[in-house]
């Protein structure tokens, strides 16, 4: 039973970038996200890593995902359920079982799997300038 | 037809910091 799907994730779904530009959730590329998180303020794309993928021990039916995150190599676990889709660099998108997916959102998934990295946002930080890029 | 902004699409994961 999963009764609130969320629909951007749906084949189809319009995605408006932070360029401005719209583009079909499946058609989405590493670099949309890239680009619109540079033009954003205030958001930073993060590389978060799989490291372990097992089920929940709280919730039933769902998944966790271990990441870690960031040039810092963060531990974040959060819990899904197998069908959420990850986007993976150069790979696009991704989830634990890409049949749910499929059936449920009708968008194609690779497999998800430990060693990929998954675009993740996180608030820009002041601390280490050197990201900044002046155009 | 609704549109969606981009960074719904991926996880927000804030590195947890202790400090």
């Amino acid at each position: 039973p999963a009764p609130s799907n969320p629909s951007h994730f749906m084949k189809g779904a319009i995605i408006q970038l932070a360029t401005g530009e719209l583009k079909r959730v499946e058609d989405l590329q590493t670099q949309d996200f890239v680009r619109s998180a540079e033009v954003s303020g205030g958001l930073k794309i993060d590389s978060s890593m799989v490291v372990d993928i097992r089920a929940s021990q709280q919730r039933p039916g769902l998944v966790s995902l271990h990441f870690t995150v960031g040039e810092q190599q963060s531990k974040v676990t959060i819990d899904v359920p197998p069908e959420h889709p990850f986007f993976v660099f150069g790979q696009g998108w991704s989830s634990c079982s890409p049949e749910r997916t499929a059936q449920l959102y009708g968008l194609a998934c690779h497999h998800l799997q430990v060693g990929d990295v998954c675009v993740s946002i996180t608030l820009q930080q002041q601390m280490q300038p050197q990201q900044h890029k002046q155009p | 037809v609704p549109v969606f902004p981009w960074h719904s699409l991926v996880p927000f994961l804030a590195p947890t910091q202790s400090d």
